[in-house]
């Protein structure tokens, strides 16, 4: 079954499923261990480095399990861990899993311009106030009308030692919003990079880690970014494209990474995002095959009822018109043939002297005759008429 | 009755040489 189109091909909202986009990706880490080499950490052998590919591989290996940063021994103790995944996606949570213990405080940002530019989407702190400058997220959750980046608790240390930090986006948007009708929401979740800033390691008994004269590394085995390929409803998965860059397996008559646009024939209508109860797929411009190009025309949409603004460019086979639905000058429509036929559009075929001129009805075919002539084309004398001598006046009346 | 096509050869283009068509 086509996720993209019900069973009588009507075409439906269709989304990628849910996947760690994260996974197999690179990870760029500020800092890494092992260069230069130590006992415990050398990133030249591979029974003893930590890189930061531990944190997105899906592991296996015989090597270590966690990425490890290099000793901090004083400030800043800022490491940043960030991945690139490819194209945009609809991010649902974030998690980071660390081996040993979880920092005092992070910051979750995101970039959707593959990097170039970064916003919050959460901070993570035991002081809120004194590392982010933000009040503590209250119990009852997000009061703002929109989503927008909290700083809620650090992650708390487990029995063991280690311990997760986990966002989900949820966590940062108000309840009620939905991510089918909010555009809003659609761009909070939206992310083409992740990055996680671990900003102060947990130090025992001082809440200013930053003071302390402990050298520290941050250790971590898994970065996941849960979220779905971003397609816009117009796509059930994303595949990498012939330059090997992922990209959504478009349908409904749109194209491009995310399915953002639509394709250059199916302009009959503006490009929509598809939502649960429509799936507003890209129309193909309306030509009767006699064009392969079209615009889109607002006025004439808005004119239409806001049902179809495409207008045909470069009617072929002899037809003019928005939808080359009738004859260029000079041509008139073969009733015998659909209005799809390469020869829908006959040449008028005037006969040079007995017509008044070369374009004929594009009904009928009927051309002008001077008097006294007949026939479709002109090209006989009426009855009661014979031929002269004229071309101007070719039939004359039989005395 | 059907009557013959226009014989483009009857046609004297002596005064109308500027409208002879082209064949």
């Amino acid at each position: 079954p086509d996720p993209c189109h019900d069973e009588g091909g009507a075409p439906r909202a269709c989304v990628p499923g849910l996947v760690n986009a994260a996974l197999g990706r690179e990870v760029l880490a500020s800092s890494t261990c092992g260069r230069p080499a130590t006992r415990a950490c050398d990133a030249s052998d591979p029974r003893r480095a930590h890189p930061a590919a531990l944190l997105t591989s899906a592991g296996g290996g015989a090597g270590p399990l966690c990425w490890r940063s290099d000793s901090l021994a004083r400030a800043p103790l800022n490491v940043t861990l960030t991945v690139a995944l490819g194209k945009a996606f609809e991010v649902v949570f974030v998690s980071l899993r660390f081996c040993s213990a979880p920092p005092a405080s992070a910051a979750l940002l995101k970039s959707q311009d593959h990097g170039r530019s970064w916003a919050p989407l959460g901070f993570f702190s035991s002081h809120c106030r004194l590392d982010y400058g933000r009040p503590p997220v209250p119990a009852t959750g997000p009061a703002g009308p929109g989503p927008e980046a909290l700083c809620f608790p650090a992650p708390q240390a487990q029995p063991d030692g280690s311990g997760l930090l986990a966002f989900s986006v949820q966590d940062g948007s108000p309840p009620g919003l939905d991510l089918a009708s909010s555009p809003v929401l659609q761009d909070w979740v939206t992310a083409t990079d992740i990055r996680v800033v671990l900003t102060r390691p947990t130090a025992p008994g001082d809440a200013r880690a930053s003071e302390a004269a402990v050298p520290y590394s941050y250790s971590a085995a898994e970065l996941q970014v849960g979220g779905r390929c971003k397609c816009n409803g117009h796509a059930s998965r994303c595949l990498p494209d012939t330059q090997g860059r992922l990209a959504c397996d478009c349908r409904h008559g749109t194209e491009g990474p995310d399915c953002g646009r639509c394709k250059p024939f199916y302009c009959d209508r503006p490009w929509q995002r598809a939502t649960a109860r429509e799936a507003h797929a890209c129309l193909a411009c309306s030509c009767n095959g006699h064009a392969r190009r079209c615009r889109f025309n607002m006025e004439l949409y808005r004119l239409s009822g806001r049902r179809s603004g495409g207008v045909c460019l470069n009617c072929r086979h002899n037809t003019a018109g928005r939808h080359c639905h009738y004859c260029r000058e000079g041509f008139y429509r073969d009733a015998g043939r659909a209005l799809s036929d390469r020869r829908a559009c006959r040449a008028c075929d005037c006969h040079p002297v007995g017509a008044a001129g070369k374009t004929c009805n594009q009904t009928t075919g009927q051309c002008p005759c001077k008097d006294g002539v007949t026939g479709l084309t002109c090209n006989r004398c009426a009855p009661g008429f014979q031929q002269s001598r004229s071309p101007v006046a070719p039939c004359v009346k039989i005395p | 009755e059907v009557m013959p096509t226009l014989d483009m050869a009857l046609f004297d283009w002596t005064d109308y040489e500027d409208l002879k068509p082209e064949v």
